[in-house]
């Protein structure tokens, strides 16, 4: 099983592959050049690659297209799967108008929420649902992934619905951490994990 | 000059110490407590926390409050700084409601859009400034961090108007990369790189 670290790295080649591949039409590239793009060790992007069963071609390098292709299979995105979000203000507003998740083989076919004021409206293309359809949705599509955008204090109830439904992953952009049984994955984002290096960099321009 | 690796791997204990801290009331911890939670290696921990001047006192682990204000520092949290935001739609709303930003020093003070149905209008507690007033407003006010959610295609000569007025950093949400002078920060937000470990892990999953 490949780490965390190991699977976000995947995906930063495979952005910057399937990017470079289509701007320029290059054919092979070396890890030299991906580690200098993406400031990674060269060695870490061999051994990477070597993981997702990827040898280099001596000077010349990877092949761009067959590179995409092993990392697009190791990590799953040449399968579809679909995902419903529960909790359509500000954030879940902009997952659902967002037009790339599809790249990576995620579609969201359904948004829930609680507000009476939100259900029956669309939210970027969207018809909201009320929360009482909720189950019954992710067990008739098999769905396994649900988005959570909701505020922190309702969140861990919400996991525990959902889990109860079916699902098999939570992608939770709650400041909260949420407790699910050993099978189900629980990805957190916090956004201001990015502050670290904003704050890191004014804090030494204003020394000058 | 400490990597990005290393900012946010410091962020990461910084966010973990902080919530043990205020949770349990807990004074020390060991660098096996931090790695286990935090799914680092141990001594990776101890080479962190030696690179901002921590050193552990034996069984006994590290001091939290020591610890906490030790990557404040480092991190330049402890200073504050102010931002402007350019694009007041669903990501911008979000974060301009988002109220965790100021534990790390950061303060929005001002949001900006081109939209004429949103200018004057206020989102999430900000009145929605017209862009003839971006460049005044940052001159006046010393802003150094901008934060861009506007669709990808304005990105570009966006970044080019805020350089020109005098900022430092910017935070880029927008799906495209962006060219800036080499004293200037762009940190590029992926949301979507959350995806590799969901999709690997549902891959795993149908599986069975
Ligand atoms: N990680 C980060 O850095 C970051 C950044 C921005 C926002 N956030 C988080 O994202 C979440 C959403 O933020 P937002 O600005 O979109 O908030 P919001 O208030 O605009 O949206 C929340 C939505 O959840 C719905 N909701 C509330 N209780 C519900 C329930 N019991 N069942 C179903 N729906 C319910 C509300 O009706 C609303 O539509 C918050 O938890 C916020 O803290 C995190
Ligand atoms: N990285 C990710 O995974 C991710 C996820 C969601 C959204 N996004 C990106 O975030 C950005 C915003 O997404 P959104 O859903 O909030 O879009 P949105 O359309 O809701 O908001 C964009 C805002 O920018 C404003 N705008 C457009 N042109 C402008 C200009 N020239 N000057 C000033 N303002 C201008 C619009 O009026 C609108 O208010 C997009 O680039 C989107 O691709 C990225």
């Amino acid at each position: 099983r490949l780490s965390r670290l190991v699977l976000e790295r995947l995906m930063r080649y495979y952005r910057f592959l399937t990017e470079t591949a289509a701007k320029e039409a290059v054919e092979t590239i070396t890890s030299g050049e991906i580690a200098e793009a993406l400031e990674i060790d060269p060695t870490q992007v061999r051994k990477d690659f070597a993981a997702v069963g990827l040898i280099g071609m001596g000077r010349v390098g990877f092949d761009v297209c067959e590179a995409c292709r092993a990392i697009r299979v190791t990590l799953g995105f040449n399968r579809s799967y679909e995902a419903v979000l529960v909790g359509t203000g500000h954030l879940g507003g902009a997952l659902l108008a967002y037009p790339n998740f599809v790249r990576y083989g995620m579609r969201i076919v359904a948004a829930f929420d609680n507000d009476k004021q939100k259900i029956g409206q669309t939210v970027a293309g969207q018809i909201v649902k009320p929360m009482r359809m909720l189950k019954p949705f992710i067990k008739r599509r098999k769905i396994r992934l649900a988005i959570l955008t909701t505020p922190a204090h309702v969140s861990q109830m919400l996991a525990d619905r959902l889990v109860a439904a079916g699902v098999k992953a939570i992608w939770n952009f709650t400041p909260t951490g949420l407790a699910v049984p050993p099978d189900v994955l629980v990805r957190n984002e916090h956004i201001s994990i990015g502050l670290a290096e904003i704050a890191y960099h004014l804090k030494d321009q204003a020394a000058c």
